[in-house]
């Protein structure tokens, strides 16, 4: 199964989330590949690889010049690989212009891995250019993480009617698998009125299990490793492992 | 002046400091204009304006069909006026590209506006495709706001190297007005590494004036109005106001 972590809005938790999912299927034994689409490349540190040091990564798969197989790597956690990003993707966006079926370069290339993996997870940029749209072109499902704040609830209508788009142009099996409330503040009312706007709106569309603030997250990547490596004690850490056996317990995979 | 808020890392005070300094910068009399560059409208719909009502917006502007003059309106500030955005503008990245002269023609479009107003303001999107590199070419400052988060802290070199070549190849003229701190948390010890690491590296490149995390500054879009219309009195709004007397104070505009 290929879920892509995707919003537009910036700063979200896409990278938190994609980090920390990946790492807890990968603890409940589940082969898991993460790809980092994100010139940033927040996911590829998040797991402690320094871009500088790549000579493979996933902007040589998008242009054709290698296989997925030739950039895929271990990660830290036993049954949890990488296909890393590099800066240079951001001149993908542009050279994908030009490709033939630009918005199913990435599908094509991930034909096959579903015999090796799992569970596959995208890291989207925070935009709806050409990468992401690539990500949602190759995906069975999405997570859509959301802040609890007013500019990501904001986003949400925007964004519900680009997935419809892709949906009907270019993919018909994406489904949203769910709407992932982060960054959740038990002191702070909008968090509250934020929860209670996309359980009322979006009603089953909303994952049960819901992201608090919690500083060990984003301590976690300035040490190169995803929580659960960093503090397993931690309502971090804890919550995302909730998040992983929620996704199980629905695909009925104990 | 002509001023961005540019930075590639998502979520990091982009548009709370556009929409905050601009009100403050009216507040201290000073002719101001704001312009959302952003498709996601979060500074439009930060001043309370519904971007489903607008007829004229700053993508009319972009591809030729509109004046400057026949988009910017009022805001509730005294002082202070707007060029609204709209979702359109996700269609003008693409658009742009067979432009003419595609880098210059936000520039052009601002040409004569220095008269009316003293100081402008853009805020960009999180990425750094075209819309960005025009509010880039535009301008004679950036301001960077960087969150007081490793991601945001790893993503600074990248930007710098943007800026760079933009300043080469684009717009000698562009400096870097400063570095600024923001959601900065005194319980959290992630916040001060991230401000000793900032002015380590670049010393005088950093405001003074520090943005504290304060709940207030992400109630206020949800009513439609900069802090300061929304509790004066607030951490939030002070910092805005000492922000602008700092940019006041070094300009020589007393
Ligand atoms: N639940 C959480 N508690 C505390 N901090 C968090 C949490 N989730 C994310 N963060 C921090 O908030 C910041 C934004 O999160 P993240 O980078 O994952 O968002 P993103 O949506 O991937 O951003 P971008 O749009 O730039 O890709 C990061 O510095 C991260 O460490
Ligand atoms: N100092 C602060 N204290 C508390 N909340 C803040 C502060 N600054 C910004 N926020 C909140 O954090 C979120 C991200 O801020 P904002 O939207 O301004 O960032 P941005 O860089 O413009 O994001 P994007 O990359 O999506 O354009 C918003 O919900 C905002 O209300
Ligand atoms: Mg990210
Ligand atoms: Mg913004």
């Amino acid at each position: 199964m290929v879920i892509a972590l995707a919003n537009q809005k910036g700063g979200v938790g896409k990278t938190t989330t994609a980090v920390n999912l990946s790492a807890s299927m990968a603890v409940a034994e589940q082969r898991t590949l993460i790809i980092d689409l994100d010139p940033q490349c927040n996911t590829t540190s998040g797991f402690g690889i320094n871009y500088n040091g790549l000579y493979a990564h996933i902007y040589h798969v998008l242009i054709g010049t290698k296989q997925m197989k030739e950039i895929i790597r271990k990660t830290q956690v036993p049954f949890l690989d990488i296909a890393p990003a590099h800066p240079d993707l951001i001149g993908a966006e542009v050279e994908l212009l030009d490709a033939e079926e630009r918005e199913f370069v990435l599908r094509k290339v991930l034909e096959g891995l579903s015999e090796t993996y799992t569970y596959i997870f995208i890291d989207c940029p925070p935009s709806l250019g050409l990468l992401t749209i690539n990500a949602l072109a190759a995906s069975d499902s999405v997570i859509i993480p959301l802040q609890c704040e007013y500019f990501a609830l904001e986003g949400l209508a925007g964004l519900q009617r680009t997935i419809t788009i892709i949906k009907k142009r270019l993919n018909p099996d994406l489904n949203i698998m769910g709407i992932l409330l982060t960054m959740f503040d038990k002191r702070n009312n909008l968090s509250f009125r934020v929860w209670e706007e996309v359980n009322k709106c979006f009603n089953e569309g909303v994952f049960k299990t819901v992201i608090p603030r919690n500083v060990k997250l984003s301590e976690s990547p300035s040490y190169g490793k995803p929580v659960l490596l960093y503090d397993i004690s931690s309502k971090g850490a804890e919550s995302y492992l909730d998040l992983a056996f929620e996704i199980l317990d629905t695909k009925g995979d104990k």
